[in-house]
């Protein structure tokens, strides 16, 4: 039985230009795990989450870009093309659910879109740098070994060009899309050469059981020059068995009054 | 403070919203800006448990009481905010992001945000050419009493000026925007120094796109009734 909650996936990430891997996400979940053994191997420690050019960075492939003029070294995507920041990002994970219980693998933000590939089934996520994605894998796991998990990155899809001068937000083809404009530079900002590819927010995987609380929403309202106050609290409930789930629903509300010692 | 179970029946494969009955509390701290007093935080712990299964889900987060207005003022075309009904002076910094790598750990925001507390500041603008910040901004928001003005991406560079003019209607994909947006929303909402959304940085969103967000983020009208407050924002 997994334990309940959040299991953040923040380490053992590998990533690698898509145009230098040969191999499809099936391929790479199935018979063909990526590794670092070979010198000539394409696949680099990654940070995720993280962008395209803050691994890089990390593996010493671009000078850092906020030191002296050194971003003027970093070959723009405007100039590359999207392929070029275009990146694959894997790592494995162990997950051993129990007959009733449930696995979402979250993404908190990517930027911009990706292809999921998880123990050779692919899923598609979505345009938008600001939006969470949530994957049941609960009948895709291997529960009793390791589970390979790869996302293949796009860039926005209108990364823009950078004008001689530069100029506020380049040439505004960032615009088009959902995503941060400062990338394509600013009075204060140099152009940021991947446009912050990547998958910059937290990645977790969250078990449940068989039902699963979704978008809490918490709201005060205040009477009596704020003697009286009420507490209003809304969820969402998803039950994802084909049995009626009979709850027992509990909201707690603590607060400290001194250091680890609580009223109830 | 308080402890409630309600129970539910929930039928097989059903996605449902459920309303808890409200919670009374009687002289609770109060959640303050920097400066005007403490950054008082309830633990609120939501659990799920099922017949014959035990606990299934459980969600928990800190919460402050606080009510948070705010309107144009005719004279001077400023915008006047009050927090528990008390005007504040806005003492802001305007704020893009904290690395352009994105490399955005909790002990970095921490840093940041203190340090602007600590130059006495009791906001933080977050501009529409950047990012929705993430959760952790927030908590440390909340810690240390930064209110945030929250504008989503629209730009005027990007969005209807520049040289040569942008397209004032973008982006492309108004439902994309839309859908980003709602989800940003849910993010972030129960954090109590989020203090007000923008739909830009010096330009409004393509009119779709504005009405959608203004009629969204209204305050709902049970609310509105309900709280006797209201009318002094």
């Amino acid at each position: 039985m997994a334990e309940l909650g959040k299991t953040e996936l923040d380490s053992g990430w590998l990533a690698a230009r898509s145009t230098e891997v040969d191999l499809t996400g099936i391929q790479l979940t199935t018979t063909h795990p990526p590794s670092l053994n070979s010198s000539s191997s394409p696949w680099m420690e990654a940070v995720v989450p993280g962008t395209v050019l803050g691994t890089l960075l990390k593996n010493k492939l671009i000078p850092d870009p906020f030191y002296g003029l050194e971003n003027d070294a970093i070959l723009d995507i405007g100039d590359s093309g999207r392929d070029y920041y275009t990146f694959w990002f894997f790592t494995t994970f162990k997950c051993a659910p129990s007959g009733n219980q449930h696995v979402d693998l979250n993404f908190r933000a990517i930027n911009y879109s990706a292809e999921v590939y998880l123990n050779g089934h692919k899923k598609i996520l979505p345009k938008g740098m600001f939006r969470r994605h949530s994957l049941d894998i609960t009948d895709i796991l291997h529960p009793d070994g390791q589970n390979l998990l790869a996302v293949l990155v796009h860039p926005p899809d209108h990364p823009g060009n950078i004008p001689p001068k530069g100029g506020q937000g380049g040439d505004h083809e960032i615009g088009k899309d959902v995503a941060a404009q400062y990338v394509e530079g600013w009075d204060w900002m140099t152009p940021i050469r991947d446009r912050n590819t990547g998958i910059w927010d937290e990645v977790s995987i969250y078990v449940t059981g068989p039902v699963k609380i979704a978008d809490p929403h918490l709201v005060s309202s205040f009477f009596d020059n704020y003697e009286r106050v009420y507490l209003h609290a809304t969820i969402e409930l998803e039950n994802r068995n084909d049995w009626v789930a009979e709850c027992s629903l509990i909201i707690h509300v603590t607060t400290e009054l001194v250091e680890n010692a609580c009223l109830v | 403070e308080q402890l409630q179970t309600q129970n539910l029946s929930i039928p097989p494969g059903a996605h449902i919203d459920y309303t808890f009955p409200q919670l009374f509390f009687y002289k609770p701290n109060l959640w303050w800006p920097n400066g005007m007093g403490k950054q008082s935080l309830y633990n609120v712990a939501i659990t799920v448990e099922v017949k014959g299964y035990g606990e299934s889900d459980s969600w928990s987060h800190q919460f402050g009481f606080r009510q948070i207005g705010s309107t144009i003022d005719n004279a001077t075309g400023g915008r006047l905010f009050k927090v528990n009904g008390q005007p504040i002076f806005i003492r802001g910094g305007n704020w893009i992001l904290s690395d352009g790598l994105l490399r955005l750990s909790k002990k970095r925001y921490q840093t940041d945000i203190k340090f602007h507390a600590d130059m006495n500041f009791n906001m933080i603008r977050c501009w529409g050419g950047g990012l929705a910040e993430r959760p952790e901004f927030y908590h440390y928001c909340d810690i240390y009493g930064l209110l945030v003005w929250q504008e989503f991406w629209i730009t005027g560079d990007c969005d209807g000026r520049g040289d040569p003019v942008s397209n004032p209607n973008g982006p492309l994909d108004h439902d994309l925007f839309l859908i980003c947006a709602r989800d940003t929303v849910k993010l972030l909402r129960n954090h109590p120094s989020l203090a007000l959304w923008v739909g830009g940085n010096e330009q409004t969103p393509p009119d779709d796109i504005n009405k959608a967000l203004k009629n969204d983020l209204k305050l709902h009208p049970y609310f509105e009734s309900l709280n006797e407050l209201s009318s002094t924002f």
